[in-house]
């Protein structure tokens, strides 16, 4: 279900979290004027310039969704109390947990089993897309819908989704905070929120909080295999530069 | 620290403008 029945009491930090969310319509049409952008220029300079790829038009969708996540944490209340540096530092050591995350939440309550949706609405047969890409593209895709799966069979909510983009963001493992003592604090909080949360809107399930936990490790090492694919990507000259995902990815691996 | 140019701007750029 998108949201628990209503009438339950839900943790007030819960709601504030819920509030911060972004307009999925306003930033998919922000990302989709940014893509039909790209196409009239790619007309304009039609047999000038190399075409856009797929994965070209993909690392652009990427990169935009990136932009909408950093808006995002510009304005969450934490993260406001804390000091650019402190920031960059939480943002470098996450940004790609939270872009696999806002694919895999938006695939949960896609909830097809043979096509996946994209950020700008547009659905893609998992066939055909599964045919086209490399081996190592195809288990990061397959790698993902095991996931997407396991979070649908606990029937992830969008409540838990905006606590679980917290707990990733406020890591308490990042070295060299100037304040480590807040982040941890904040990460201690959002914990808390949420297994109050999954206990007094999920009271059947004494085991949800602990299970939804379990997935975060599985969504880091998720975002690491896409930072290894889209390293070697950049290698081989297939990203477009001069943009915030290739300074994330280097910022990550300095 | 060049390299982090962009989030840097991102994150200082003053929205009120």
């Amino acid at each position: 279900p998108s949201a628990p029945p209503a009438g339950l009491p839900v943790p007030t930090l819960v709601l504030e979290f819920v509030r911060c969310e972004q307009d999925e319509l306003q930033v998919r049409s922000k990302i989709s004027a940014h893509l039909a952008h790209l196409q009239q220029e790619q007309n304009s300079r039609s047999g000038k310039a190399e075409p856009l790829s797929t994965f070209g038009l993909m690392c652009h969708v990427a990169d935009q969704t990136l932009f909408s996540i950093v808006e995002w944490a510009r304005s969450c209340t934490f993260f406001k109390e804390l000091k650019v540096g402190d920031q960059m530092k939480l943002l470098h050591n996450c940004w790609s947990e939270l872009l696999v995350l806002d694919y895999i939440s938006r695939q949960v309550h896609h909830g097809k089993q043979d096509s996946i949706l994209l950020i700008t609405g547009q659905e893609v047969e998992l066939g055909s897309l599964l045919a086209q890409a490399g081996v190592t593209l195809a288990e990061l895709v397959q790698g993902g819908q095991e996931l997407v799966q396991r979070l649908q069979e606990l029937q992830l909510d969008r409540r838990e989704i905006a606590c679980f983009k917290y707990l990733i963001l406020f890591n308490p493992d990042v070295k060299l905070l100037e304040n480590q003592v807040y982040v941890e604090s904040v990460y201690e909080q959002v914990s808390g929120a949420l297994l109050e949360y999954t206990l007094c809107v999920y009271p059947q399930h004494v085991e949800r909080f602990s299970q939804l936990l379990l997935r975060l490790p599985e969504l880091r090492a998720l975002s690491v295999q896409a930072e290894d694919y889209l390293c070697y990507k950049h290698l081989s000259g297939e990203v477009p530069c001069n943009n915030l995902l290739i300074e994330m990815l280097h910022a990550k691996r300095a | 620290k060049k390299t982090h140019a962009l989030l840097h701007y991102l994150l200082n750029k003053d929205d009120s403008k």
